[in-house]
């Protein structure tokens, strides 16, 4: 059967920060990342999960050298209560990808599974059409990308 | 100068769960998606932000017609509570793809700032190395496209 799964790349050494409490409002996801595209910050993963009762939470990843400029602009910002502000190193970024994955539902499922069973926990996750990444602790990246490697590739 | 942003795919007719108050612990997010997966539900964006204190929230999109079926299943999951569970229709995804979004910081900016002009909301976002994503209301979707091929397409 043709292979789905084409390939699973990692990056290692990815911080992240998380920001509470947001105004679920048209314009606050703008004035987040206006500032940081402004001072050259490249942003990498975005992730905003539904909101609950008129507030959400956003995090983003970051390389670990852009962290601490990323943090003190954000402090800055009328716009973000400091104390929601909350930031994490030492991640890394495991994906698998495929034009077929998204019409096979198991894929995800799959993923999850497999890192369950290696005592993986989950930080993130985000999706594409081609493409399923987790964002886990960089200190589990091999054992993860062993087991995935064995159920994608066999 | 190149073109960037090389499409601007929507869709329509999307709906979402959210599960609030998950333990983010491994197997949590394989237990959610196995038994869809099993009854061969085709989620399609799953979106996960960090956790806050031991617990995080989990979103996903999936069509319409297999709202209510997923919905059934989440009840009946003994690792789910099911007053942490909570849908919505009429939604629907609006995109900017191309290959150099990813290293020029300012692209999904320029795409929030726009919506946000608009009074478009943002449900979710999520990304990937060459697209950006946001889940909108259905209703705003013709609003949201103008917006952004005026800025990307000009
Ligand atoms: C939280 C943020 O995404 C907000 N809903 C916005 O549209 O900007
Ligand atoms: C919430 C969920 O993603 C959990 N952290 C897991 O690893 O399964």
């Amino acid at each position: 059967i043709r292979e789905v799964v084409t390939g699973i790349p990692t990056e290692r050494k990815i911080s992240k920060i998380t920001i509470n409490d947001l105004d679920d409002t048209p314009g606050v996801a703008a004035n987040i990342f206006m500032p940081l595209a402004n001072q050259g910050i490249n942003v990498d993963v975005i992730v905003q999960s539904a909101g609950n009762k008129g507030k959400t939470n956003l995090s983003f990843t970051l390389s670990e050298n852009h962290l601490n400029q990323a943090i003190e602009l954000l402090n800055t910002s009328n716009q973000i209560n400091s104390k929601n502000i909350s930031s994490e190193k030492g991640l890394a970024k495991i994906s698998i990808v495929g034009t077929g994955i998204q019409n096979q539902p198991g894929y995800a499922a799959k993923m999850f599974k497999n890192l369950a069973d290696a005592t993986v926990n989950i930080e993130m996750i985000t999706t594409s059409e081609i493409r399923i990444t987790c964002i886990i602790k960089d200190s589990d990246i091999e054992k993860a990308a062993q087991v995935l490697h064995k159920e994608f590739f066999g």
